[in-house]
């Protein structure tokens, strides 16, 4: 997996934190170069891998972007984010010459690293454009629910225009079907209606709903670090195959 | 409850939403006339009460709000949000001159209800700012996990910044503890912790996470529309009394 994934989607709460953290973790075990980008203010990806945000926003800082990269436990490598205010709006005010030098930041670091994550915020504004810019494939998480589907059309729409306005290809690597509960009658109708609609693009690994996962976020791990045993942790790791299967066998 | 409630926290899939739509219609069935103003360009508080998105967002329009508030099945009336992008960037850019005039707009309506309640999106960006000077009161549903807490000094800080900024009381009203799953102990852990530090603001009603909460949205209705006999339903008749104590009884 030679490339850069956004996770993206801007309906909240999907778990897009929880599949970049997870996701890296099971990529790492596979002795997959792994970073993980936290483009989030909120900095759940960050302190999900037990490391403190920054005073201010790395990607606006003068120092290249290797010096705030740190180690994690769980085996991938972080750029933090920074919940600096002032920072955050800056990001969100469209500016090209800003995205121009971001890009060029970027670009002499993402080469070093076999797979690179960027953990998105819930929205469509300017962050999550940077992120998708930078990235080749967009993995969008979906709740097992209602409002999760209405999100996507957005979204797709969004991928579009940024492919377009950057002049290079930027494909849905897939969708991935997230806490999904068999106990919820709910929960088998949405995934049905998905892979309905969405066919090929929706993963054939389906992450279950599964305290675990939540649980190893508030101990500032991977659920392959917390519970290796668990069925979240399972699932994480037949993510990895899936997509190692499908980006990056030749 | 005669004010104005601006349901908020930057955390994504906390349950802005769905606090909004069914808070409102239990108010509806006490006979209390209340508005839902849809803030988020997701339009998923419009869509949860079975109405249409707007094509254009309606507090940059030129007609009065009164003309933009419709009807819904479950009784309360609604402002719908648009997904119109560049309407939602607009928003998104701080300019003065425009919060003053959309202040001014909302200050005809709000006064005809006795209760506004404002669905947010996740965010600490403008479109929350103008929602948060628009309010009286703060409503901050929280879910039973990890990440929820963390960003909770942020939201803090910012409702102080605004109430500062537009030199009025703006008080948290509440946290709402949201889709409690007795089976998890990390719900009962979350639970407990939230009460230690927050004490008083926690509101006594817990909402349970229950099925029919979100099957109801995927049917354009409130649970109390959908299965007044659902747990969830007699959750939100209490939330609702136990707010109606708080801030209306004289
Ligand atoms: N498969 C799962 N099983 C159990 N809990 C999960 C699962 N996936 C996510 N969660 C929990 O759901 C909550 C939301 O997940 P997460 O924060 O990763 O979503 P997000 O899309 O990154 O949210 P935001 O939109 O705020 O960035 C978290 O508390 C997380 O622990
Ligand atoms: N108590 C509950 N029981 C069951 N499901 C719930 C409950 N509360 C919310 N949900 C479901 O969880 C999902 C997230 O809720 P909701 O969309 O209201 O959150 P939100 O904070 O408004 O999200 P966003 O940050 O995207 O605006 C929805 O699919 C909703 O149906
Ligand atoms: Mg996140
Ligand atoms: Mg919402």
């Amino acid at each position: 997996m030679s490339g850069v994934l956004a996770i993206a989607n801007q309906k909240g709460g999907v778990g897009k934190t929880t599949t970049a953290v997870n996701l890296a973790a099971a990529f790492s075990l596979a002795g997959i170069s792994c970073l993980v980008v936290d483009a989030d203010p909120q900095c759940n990806a960050t302190t999900g891998l037990g490391v403190q945000p920054l005073p201010r926003h790395p990607w606006l800082m003068r120092e290249p972007l290797e010096e705030f990269i740190q180690r994690t436990e769980d085996g991938p490598l972080l750029l933090p984010s920074s919940p600096c205010r002032a920072d955050a709006d800056l990001l969100s005010t469209p500016s090209p010459p800003r995205l121009e030098r971001i890009q060029r930041r970027f670009n002499r670091v993402l080469g070093q690293y076999d797979a690179v994550l960027i953990d998105c915020p819930p929205s469509l504004g300017q962050i999550t454009r940077i992120a998708l810019s930078l990235a080749d494939h967009v993995l969008v998480p979906l709740q097992c629910e209602y409002f999760a589907m209405e999100g996507l059309a957005l979204m797709s729409e969004l991928i579009r225009q940024v492919a377009a306005q950057s002049d290079r290809e930027l494909s849905v690597a897939g969708i991935l079907l997230n806490q999904f509960d068999p106990d919820w009658q709910l929960a088998h109708e949405v995934a049905e209606e998905v892979r309905r609609h969405l066919g090929p693009q929706v993963l054939r690994t389906v992450i279950p709903r599964d305290e675990a996962i939540s649980a190893a976020s508030s101990h500032g791990r991977s659920v392959l670090g917390y519970d290796i045993r668990s069925r979240g942790a399972f699932a994480y790791v037949l993510l990895a195959l899936e997509l190692i299967k499908r980006f990056m066998l030749p």
